[in-house]
């Protein structure tokens, strides 16, 4: 009886294997030379996963060697593109992806249980067999808070400028410039020519073209929640500190308009589904500075009212408003020195904090909470777009 | 129950700054 032997067309286990002599091509090609619109409509992060199956092919071949170097070659290269491009935000935020992708599937295949309990038996067949990278994960971590902090002073360069003209100066509710205080021309200080001016739609539109990029990108939404509740501290704390600087913004009209602009970009949070990264309580200060200047303030039933309401801001912040504070008109009175002894008087068991201006600089440590992906390793195509011809599915 | 593989083989790894310098130090080592 004759026996046919059929071959089966050997499966890919999800493994790219290469030589060592082409791990430079291998860096150049898919990190330094590579622009994130080449991998338009492909699985988004798809460098770290191209990278995490050289790993496993340098991991199942037990070459400790070939693992410490590909892992030290992908980090010094990332750090190098983005030394060289230390201004672009969709650069940035794409090897932000990409690393704690890398970072995700280290612990997704490190064989501990317990980053396992959401694999398929499928992925769990793709887990490390010989190394254990914990020491690695950690310099991904700390690269990965790098790339981080880069992302936030990127993004805040270009929307600072906007901030007090948008927030402050520009008069979008109709009938309003009416009620300006008299006797100040209208000003652009935050502007180095003052022709600039900004209006809260340019923001809107500059945040929306940053969330687009990192969704796109597939940059973890825990850290895209961080990224906005980072930048929306920096716009409470810009227009505040203006407002605590300048008599000129210190009016009811300007309030009216702040409370109008900061319901804009909660809706604009809410729109973008965005709500729960706590950027709004992050700009309760500046809600209640709006507040403020909208309040009565004159007899001690409003001193109580502004005391109970305004929580987030310090008493010496409270009585600057006050005492900046510039009626709309000669029918409105200033705001009485006696006043302002009743509010002191209220508050001085608070125990405030003692600068008056907020640090705008300031951030808050971002965290990156592991998030395993759904994909499995061999059904990731690699497009020939990439020049990776020279891997070869194991 | 989980079959457990045999216990990996922790690879040490330099820390970021570190690999920096060695960085530095082989580009300035190259012509």
């Amino acid at each position: 009886r004759q026996v046919t032997v059929q071959r089966k067309e050997k499966d890919f286990q999800g493994m790219l294997e290469y030589h060592k002599e082409d791990e430079a091509l291998l860096i150049r090609n898919l990190v330094t030379d590579l622009k994130p619109q080449m991998l338009a409509g492909t699985v988004p992060c798809l460098p770290a996963y191209i990278l995490y199956m050289c790993i496993r092919h340098a991991d199942y071949i037990n070459d400790d060697v070939k693992v410490h170097s590909l892992l030290t070659s992908t980090i010094n290269g990332i750090k190098k593109v983005l030394k060289k491009l230390n201004d672009d935000f969709e650069m940035t935020s794409f090897w932000l992806a990409n690393t704690c992708r890398l970072l995700h599937c280290l612990k997704q295949y490190s064989g501990d249980e317990g980053f396992m309990t959401q694999n398929t038996a499928k992925q769990n067949e793709h887990c490390l067999k010989n190394f254990d990278l914990t020491e690695y994960r950690q310099v991904l971590s700390d690269l990965s808070i790098q790339i981080y902090q880069q992302l936030i002073k990127i993004a805040e360069g270009v929307l600072q400028p906007m901030i007090v003209s948008a927030m402050l100066e520009n008069e979008s509710i109709q009938g309003l410039s009416g009620v300006k205080p008299t006797g100040y021309r209208k000003r652009s200080s935050s502007m180095a020519d003052g022709d600039n001016s900004y209006c809260l739609e340019a923001i809107i539109r500059q945040m929306n073209s940053f969330h687009t990029v990192m969704c796109d990108q597939g940059l973890d939404p825990e850290i895209i929640l961080q990224v906005f509740k980072q930048l929306f501290y920096m716009i409470n704390a810009v227009t505040l500190n203006n407002l605590l600087l300048r008599k000129d913004v210190c009016s009811w009209s300007t309030g009216m308009q702040l409370r109008y602009n900061i319901s804009q970009l909660e809706e604009w949070l809410r729109g973008r589904n965005l709500h729960q990264s706590g950027a709004v309580q992050i700009m309760e200060p500046l809600i209640q500075a709006a507040q403020l200047l909208q309040l009565k303030k004159k007899t001690p039933e409003d001193a109580e009212a502004i005391c109970s309401l305004c929580t987030s801001l310090s008493t010496q912040q409270i009585v600057k408003i006050l005492n900046l504070y510039t009626p709309l008109n000669e029918f409105e009175e200033r705001v009485t020195v006696g006043f302002i002894r009743t509010i002191q008087a209220q508050l001085q068991e608070r125990n405030d904090p003692q600068q008056l201006l907020l640090d705008f600089k300031h951030m808050f440590p971002v965290l990156f909470p592991f998030n395993p992906s759904s994909l499995t390793m061999d059904s990731i195509h690699i497009p020939a777009c990439l020049n990776l011809e020279f891997l070869n599915e194991v | 129950s989980a079959q457990r593989s045999r216990p990996r083989v922790l690879l040490k790894a330099p820390t970021l700054a570190e690999m920096e310098e060695m960085n530095t130090s082989e580009e300035e080592e190259s012509p």
